[in-house]
């Protein structure tokens, strides 16, 4: 079946979506068939993409409320790379699903009857990407229960740490109770200021934290991609012309850090 | 009074706490007496001045369960500086806070018993700030309910005035029903990148939606601080140190800027 990656990480600002994005346009680009999912009411992973949903058009809150199918609201930006939308009703899916018994299931249950259906009469997906929100909430759960793997964007400062122990604690729980098999893939070096010391050592104590893992813990072999996306403006620019680095600038060091982390991720698929 | 100065942006990785903390070091080093109230139950606040209450120790979790009083769990790191520190015991305060009658008007109830108690035997202070975590909810709230203004860190990037829509609606929702005269003295421009045209274009569409506020709007009067805090590596490194930039590393470009903004704001309270 598809590789289905949550991008994740509840610290705002650290790149998610524009590693969501670029990530899923360089798969494409590569030949794979890819799905994005914006989970975020800010929707700008939709944005980022040209997308602005209003009025009655879907988005990925009909698939939440189970009122329509994953299929009657992906639209195609290229030939391979669809999106799922998100606008702000989302917001509205984080209070209704609090009461609903299988809150933490509902996308995986809408992906799963997708891809059944696809392989009859449509395209499946190689690859499904889902752009988080910056919170541990009922969504990014619904991301973690439909994943078979997360990539976690990381901004090399300070606090950097401080909030990946809660996210694989997070990681652990929905491991263990939804989703067996669920991996942490890699960690994705994002905003990466070269030379300086302060990414160096954020660098050094996030490898010997992912060192001290349990064998038996989704990160236990969760790999720190080679590729540092490194600030560029471009990447800063490119959603306000609804494009991927690719198309807005496609000779940029953004672009080919994304080309690069692309490839990673593909060989690494090689290896699963 | 003091003037009371709400840090906040829900979006995240805009320079709140780096706003927060410098700004209230730059006035303490111009003589004023200040008050920095950590409200995000990550605590980088207080980490960023070397304060990483555990255990026992006070926070402000125990004013807002209404257990402590206010100059039981401040702690001072200069003399003119004082911290009231959080830790992750805040994060209960939001569920629990959700039942209570009074809950947007804890803190506001808390420092004015404060003042009262301090004018008396203690040091009154000339200014309190309040670090927000990025979010809406009720911690920010409070906020809101005890400040006298409202200060905006925002990143120059594309996204950064689709946030500020809902963040003047939430100010202005506070100041109609819950504090009168609540305005938004000034947005502080940060992790600003200069001679990008991204900057430059995302600042004059700033400039444009402010001209159009109703003159009886919170935001009527808000000023763009002249001083852009520029980019700067020191500015990330100095909260590894548990220190405000102007001792960490007081010639460097992150101190001049928030030397700069902290005159600004001064001189702000001037024309008040
Ligand atoms: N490598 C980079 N170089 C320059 N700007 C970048 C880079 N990566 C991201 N940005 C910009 O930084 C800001 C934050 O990035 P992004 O939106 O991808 O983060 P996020 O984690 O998705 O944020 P949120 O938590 O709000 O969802 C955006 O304005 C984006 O355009
Ligand atoms: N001008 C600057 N130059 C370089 N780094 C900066 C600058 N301002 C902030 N940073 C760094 O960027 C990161 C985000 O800044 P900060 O923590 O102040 O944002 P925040 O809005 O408080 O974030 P949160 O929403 O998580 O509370 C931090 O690692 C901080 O050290
Ligand atoms: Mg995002
Ligand atoms: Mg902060």
């Amino acid at each position: 079946g598809p590789r289905i990656l949550a991008v994740m990480n509840q610290k705002g600002g650290v790149g998610k979506t524009t590693t969501a994005v670029n990530l899923a346009a360089g798969l494409a680009e590569e030949g794979a068939r890819v799905l994005l999912v914006d989970l975020d009411p800010q929707g700008h992973a939709s944005l980022h993409l040209g997308l602005e949903p209003v009025g009655s058009e879907p988005t990925v809150y009909d698939v939440f409320r189970g009122d329509l199918a994953v299929e009657r609201c992906v639209r195609p930006v290229e030939r391979t790379l669809h999106v799922l939308p998100a606008n702000l009703d989302l917001a509205a899916a984080e209070l209704e699903l609090v009461d609903a018994p299988n809150r933490e299931t509902v996308l995986r249950t809408a992906l799963t009857r997708h891809a059944s259906q696809a392989s009859d009469d449509g395209m499946p997906y190689d690859f499904i990407l889902f752009d988080c929100p910056p919170s541990l909430g009922v969504l990014t759960i619904n991301a973690l229960v439909a994943a078979t793997e997360v990539i976690i964007p990381l901004q090399p400062h300070f606090f950097a740490l401080q909030g990946l122990s809660k996210l694989f604690q997070t990681t652990a729980l929905v491991a263990r109770r939804l989703n067996r098999g669920l991996v942490v893939s890699g960690v994705a070096l994002c905003l990466y200021e070269r030379g300086t010391r302060l990414a160096a050592d954020v660098c050094e104590d996030l490898t010997a934290f992912l060192e001290e893992a349990d064998p038996s813990a989704p990160w236990a072999n969760t790999q720190i991609f080679s590729t540092r996306i490194r600030r560029n403006i471009k990447l800063a620019e490119a959603p306000s012309f609804g494009q991927p680095i690719f198309k807005y600038a496609r000779g940029c060091a953004g672009a080919k850090d994304y080309g690069a982390l692309t490839r990673e991720v593909l060989a690494m698929g090689a290896e699963m």
